[in-house]
């Protein structure tokens, strides 16, 4: 099973 | 006062065709340099970032910055009334404009459209992307790329990409099946927007969900290449040039195996 991440989990918000 | 003259208004088409199914409203953001959008999916996994030089633009005036928070919708039902050879001219007030005009001249000068989009109001979230060195960047033909993620979506709703020195390996699978397309690097680059160039620092085997990278290849049309950067630590990056004027870079983060 595959677990799609967010992009904020390398990206911080600005 | 913010304007902008665009000679081909068919490229306005084609950016707002490569947005609009992905992000539904976005900031333009205008100042005396360029025109940029950032925007998110609403599962903030995918985001897109637009950049149109001033230089692309055949009259560009910004007397002062000015952001346009834009419905795409909208604006794509207006653009669909532009010809790709209409001139299309972009005018906001540059003082908290509600609103923005756009003209549409047909190319004999007989026929004149205007129209006027109210803006929008948005809180979108806005992401700060480093700069990053990927270990791989692959350069390929728009069309092939385009071709590979429809046809690997007949087999499954995400594809592993698999980089090594020599190919790059697109797979995918579920119940009707597994597929692998691999592409060659190509050793001469004859026809550039023919040829598979991978430029590896160390290999890379990523999946992503075949769902948005069909929302990417939208942008086809932009441009007959297109770059994909990978790293195992990163999003994936799609981009495509608007000419030496541009870009339409696409950024989606991974699946991983839970």
């Amino acid at each position: 099973k595959q677990q799609q991440i967010g992009l904020s989990h390398y990206y911080d918000f600005l | 006062m913010f304007e902008a003259k665009l000679q081909q208004g068919g490229l306005l088409k084609k950016i707002l065709e490569s947005v609009k199914d992905l992000v539904v409203d976005g900031l333009w953001d205008c100042d005396g340099a360029a025109i940029t959008l950032q925007g998110m999916d609403s599962s903030h996994v995918a985001l897109v970032e637009m950049l149109l030089r001033a230089e692309a633009f055949e009259h560009y005036r910004c007397d002062r910055n000015v952001t346009l928070g834009m419905n795409h919708n909208h604006l794509s039902k207006i653009l669909k009334c532009a010809n790709n050879d209409d001139i299309v001219i972009l005018k906001a007030a540059d003082q908290n404009p509600d609103s923005c005009s756009l003209i549409l001249e047909s190319k004999n000068g007989e026929k004149t459209s205007d129209f006027v989009v109210s803006l929008v109001r948005i809180d979108t979230d806005q992401l700060g992307i480093p700069e990053t060195e990927y270990s791989a960047h692959v350069k390929m033909s728009s069309g092939e790329f385009q071709r590979i993620c429809r046809d690997l979506s007949q087999f499954g709703d995400a594809v592993q990409i698999t980089c090594s020195k020599q190919d790059v390996k697109f797979s995918s699978s579920g119940e009707t099946g597994k597929a692998n397309i691999t592409l060659t690097h190509s050793a001469t680059v004859d026809k550039e927007e023919e040829s598979v160039t991978v430029d590896l620092k160390e290999p890379v085997d990523l999946t992503f969900a075949l769902r948005f990278l069909n929302l990417f290849t939208k942008a086809t049309p932009i441009s007959d290449t297109v770059t994909l950067s990978l790293s195992q630590e990163a999003p994936l990056v799609v981009e495509y040039k608007i000419g030496d004027s541009g870009h339409i870079r696409y950024f989606l983060a991974p699946k991983i195996q839970e």
